[in-house]
């Protein structure tokens, strides 16, 4: 999740969840953003479909099996549509005190059950419903961002509606951490603001946020054009390039989340 | 100007706006995004200040004058600040058939007389009414954008939108042209999306639309760590490293569309 756009969201949750399906897990990825991204990304036509995750918000008894499609081996993926854009303007038409227009997906998603290990939600660059229906629904938080001064300026407003969003709805959600995109290590710079990233989240260990846990993972995920050519083919950086950086990257990634993961 | 984030608004705004005033035209740069990059790039800070573009879409009598600040020889800067946020917000609260909530800007910047040669917008990632208000403003929108599956996904409806503003409030209003940000030119993949692009300008020349004589310009600008790198210093790339790739390229562009704008 992060509100700024271009950041990486898309191709984030898509080869981390392609990961995490490779590697044995199942895995479902909701896409949750009217740009449809994620969707295309794993060669569906958002214009072609009828059920999508639109079903879940605004239909409270959808049940969410009805609107997941399988893509590949322990990888599912409940569409978005452009109509998703309609479905925010009528769950902000229900009265703000309606208890359950922020908790309409968590409600669906939760009739899956244990029927996936891990759950990805990709949002849309903003902080409105949606979003915060993927806030109130999730368990953790992933923040893909560049190591770009301008791009720091926005992290502290994130921050401030998880907090919000935890205070209000969601008292487990934490921020998991940072996931560096199109990174490119050779620039002092870069590592510069990512040493601003680490000092930042160093000095939050002692006091109670949601983010007390959360720091800068490893690996970066290198620019690689390969990862920008990918969803044009409707394929996983593993499927179109497996010997890329990218898929290097996002494999380690899983890795390490995998790691952290298990252990709880 | 592109409803979407990230793919170089104000990086070509402010180095584009430095090389119209490196080549002698006295250029003003205004701020139209509560995010205030573009002010930070040009070394404000948006925080300290008390005028800026907020006061001339809030306050119907204010002078332009009075909120401009000289940056460099050629350059003055509008700047923005955090609270433009609410400044949409007061705007949007205005009836909607109030007749200026859309032309506020236009209204105040006419005040400027020819003071200017050249006037550039940095907006922010969204169509709202800060988006609206310098469509309103405009002659001319140039589109930013990099050359890549995704971003090719959201064209249509950024040209729409410019539609719907011309019939609405400013048909003198003309597309220009697309700059290509960030531009890799060694994928095969990023020349089948500007080819893409051309054909998709190239099909319109007949038809009457606001982008009917719009075009991919040339040269794209390519990525070049030295454009991220500047903001940080509140530096041009013109400032910061004058022989970088970045300089060449935004330096060129200028020239290009110089040509276009002198011949009119
Ligand atoms: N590591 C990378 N190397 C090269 N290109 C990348 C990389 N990561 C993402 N991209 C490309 O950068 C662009 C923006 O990435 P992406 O769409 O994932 O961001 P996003 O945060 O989801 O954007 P939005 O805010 O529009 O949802 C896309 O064209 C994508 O293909
Ligand atoms: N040619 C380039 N090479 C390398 N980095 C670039 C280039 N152009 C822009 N950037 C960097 O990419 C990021 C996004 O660019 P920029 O802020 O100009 O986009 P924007 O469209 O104005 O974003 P927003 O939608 O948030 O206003 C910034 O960190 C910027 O410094
Ligand atoms: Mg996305
Ligand atoms: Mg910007």
């Amino acid at each position: 999740m992060n509100q700024k756009g271009g950041v990486g969201k898309t191709t984030t949750t898509v080869n981390l969840a392609a990961a995490l399906a490779l590697a044995g897990r199942r895995t479902l990825l909701v896409d949750l953003d009217p740009q449809a991204h994620a969707t295309l990304h794993l060669g569906v036509d958002p214009q072609s479909i009828e059920h999508s995750v639109y079903d879940l918000l605004l239909d409270t008894d959808a049940d969410p099996a009805t609107v997941t499609r399988e893509i590949l081996p322990n990888l599912s993926l409940i569409p978005s549509q452009t109509d998703l854009a309609g479905a925010e303007t009528e769950l902000a038409q229900l009265p703000p005190d309606a208890p359950d227009r922020q908790r309409r997906l968590e409600t669906a998603l939760n009739r899956l059950g244990d029927r996936y290990e891990f759950v990805l939600l990709d949002s849309p660059p903003s902080l409105g419903l949606l979003t915060i229906n993927g806030l109130a629904a999730a368990r953790e938080v992933l923040i893909p961002m560049q190591a770009h001064f301008l791009a720091l300026q926005g992290v502290g407003k994130l921050l401030e509606t998880v907090r919000a969003v935890s205070q209000a709805v969601n008292p487990r959600l934490r921020v998991t951490g940072v996931i560096l995109c199109m990174h490119d290590a050779s620039s002092t710079h870069t590592r510069e603001v990512v040493a601003d990233l680490d000092a930042f989240f160093d000095a939050q260990r002692e006091h109670d946020s949601p983010w007390r846990y959360a720091r800068v993972f490893r690996p970066p995920v290198r620019r690689n054009i390969k990862l920008a050519e990918c969803p044009s083919f409707g394929k996983t950086i593993f499927d179109y390039a497996p010997a890329a950086s990218g898929a290097d990257d996002y494999r380690a990634l899983a890795t390490v989340l995998l790691k952290e993961w298990d252990a709880l």
